[in-house]
């Protein structure tokens, strides 16, 4: 599986729709404080199945929603599409019923203001378990070892002992 | 599940040992696997010791060594099962400038061997400036973040704030 | 205890207003005490706006802007009550450039306003460079620390590690 | 009150002695990782009657004690002495009966491996709590939101509200 390109819109401080594209190898991510490259790596984690607002720096979900700014009214929408890539399906594959045969995948989530969250699997609806199932064959989910939150590199050196081991877990 | 387990442990244990002598450019560390009779509570313990140190309780390691620690341990985790997706948000924060250089050489090597794609969020210029390509976010119009592609020798205009 | 504890409350207060306005060079941001019927239970809490942003939780925001908030906090406190000494470990960890200029002038400006002596320990050359006088530590020996007081030429070469 | 040096030997990883001149205005403490840039700021804490062992990155106070390195064997001994200088003795201070008339104050604290922390005041021997106390009026004390940590400057944002009126209740 490739990761090709995140689309996000209505997202935090991403209000209108603006295109991340992930290529091969080290792509960096720059910018002053506090102009929203964390709310990047967050729209990546939710639409990969994030279920915890706390874990989005939120209350509630609802708070991923762009909430306005100085000139802006808040929005009543969000959505963050995930467009990747699989190799052809072989035999076992096709047991995940929900994949289609294509190579291309597009994976959105979206979320209404009061009316929780939506996803879809290259335009059909899906329960957000296939797609943390989807993630999690690929060892991609949204809680992997891979991808390290800000402030949280310390966390495996300071994190008890069984918490280290349940990533040991993830990863069997 | 336990063969299973000590299976993972043993490969992860192997790479981490290797990538934290890379990492600190000498030293040793380990990984322990603790409290094994019972697989509901054990442990994963990690043991490690600087270069010309001794070995001592990971507490007390420096903010710059811990960031190295577990580096090494998040890398090891990801040689063991291979991800497509390595997303990184300022984890040189607390790095010096050599280790950054450390850091950065280990980064493009990964990038070299695996089919993995990083994502590496910084404010360091020695990190910038291994990236294969750069994307900023700039809030042009305050409090709206647009993502644009940078070219190298427009990133240092971009670390500033408005 | 209640109307010296509201008098300091109004003053860390107005110190923080103005310091947040000089760190963020703008924006709004206030304290508020809640729950004071029960004095025991009564907390501090904070409301912060950066330039061009809506008023959210403060969980909202990002490494940085967090880092600045809450020297605007500290440094409310100390011009409340100034100490004859403050101690700033790697502070500046999270801030970008222009953010750093920010800090290290509000910084020299404490510096001449009080009669305070700050120690500032930081990698940022840009911080390096505002301090009176900067001390080294060697490690010239593995894993035995020394100081050693450093002239301003010398000091790119004390960040690099051994 | 003035702090004027440090004098640091045995404590971590300054096995031999060392010392750090307080200059008016900005020191700055620049170094590699891990070259002991921390341990000097818990030097300080320690001396001003830090009593808490996790506080200190230890398990138990003894490892404030040199633990040896690659080449060095662990120390028994460790000691930290600061250099104050103080207005001169007015009314009420002579109320604190500990402190001595003259203006060159040095206060030092010393810990050999297993039998516990001594505090010297001048060279007379004191208690922990006299020392707490004299910096806690000189508003300076171990605790102070004055000494701000490696990492802990989001703390005060990050805190719950009736840990922040504690802070404010310290400044009172
Ligand atoms: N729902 C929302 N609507 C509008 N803005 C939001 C929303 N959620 C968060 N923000 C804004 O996003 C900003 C934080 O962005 P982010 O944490 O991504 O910054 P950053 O680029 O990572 O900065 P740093 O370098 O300081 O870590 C905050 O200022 C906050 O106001
Ligand atoms: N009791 C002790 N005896 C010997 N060495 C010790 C002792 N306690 C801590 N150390 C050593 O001190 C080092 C940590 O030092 P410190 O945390 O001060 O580094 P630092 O200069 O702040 O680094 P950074 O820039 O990464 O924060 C560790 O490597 C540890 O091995
Ligand atoms: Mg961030
Ligand atoms: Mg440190």
């Amino acid at each position: 599986m490739e990761f090709i390109r995140l689309r996000v819109s209505g997202f935090k401080s991403f209000c209108d729709a603006t295109e991340l594209e992930i290529g091969p190898g080290l792509t960096g991510i720059v910018g002053p404080n506090g102009c929203g490259k964390s709310n990047v790596v967050e729209a990546l984690r939710w639409v990969m199945g994030e279920s915890s607002a706390k874990g989005l720096r939120g209350g509630e979900m609802d708070d991923v929603i762009f909430g306005g700014s100085g000139l802006r009214a808040p929005y009543d929408l969000a959505e963050v599409a995930l467009g990747l890539k699989r190799p052809p399906v072989t035999g076992d594959d096709a047991a995940i019923a929900v994949l289609p045969k294509s190579e291309d995948l597009e994976i959105s989530r979206r979320i209404g203001r009061g009316t929780g969250s939506l996803y879809r699997l290259n335009g059909r609806e899906v329960r957000a378990r296939d797609i943390q199932l989807l993630f999690a064959d690929a060892g991609a989910g949204s809680k992997s070892p891979a991808i390290v939150g800000q402030g949280q590199v310390g966390f495996i050196v300071e994190a008890k002992p069984e918490e280290r081991r349940r990533l040991l877990e993830e990863a069997a | 599940a336990r063969t299973r387990l000590e299976a993972v442990f043993e490969d992860v244990d192997r790479h981490f040992r290797h990538l934290f002598q890379r990492l600190f450019g000498g030293g040793k560390a380990h990984l322990r696997l603790v409290g094994m009779d019972d697989p509901l509570t054990a442990g994963l313990e990690l043991d490690a010791m600087p270069p010309g140190k001794k070995l001592q309780n990971i507490r007390l390691l420096s903010g710059g060594e811990k960031s190295l620690t577990a580096l090494a341990l998040v890398f090891a985790f990801f040689l063991t099962q291979p991800s497509p997706l390595c997303v990184l948000d300022e984890v040189d924060a607390a790095l010096d400038d050599a280790n950054v250089e450390r850091f950065a050489d280990l980064l493009e090597e990964m990038a070299k061997e695996t089919q993995t794609r990083f994502l590496v969020v910084t404010h360091h210029p020695l990190t910038m400036a291994r990236m294969h390509r750069l994307f900023g976010v700039t809030m042009a119009e305050r409090g709206v973040s647009k993502l644009v592609s940078v070219a190298f020798d427009e990133a240092e205009r971009f670390k500033e704030s408005a």
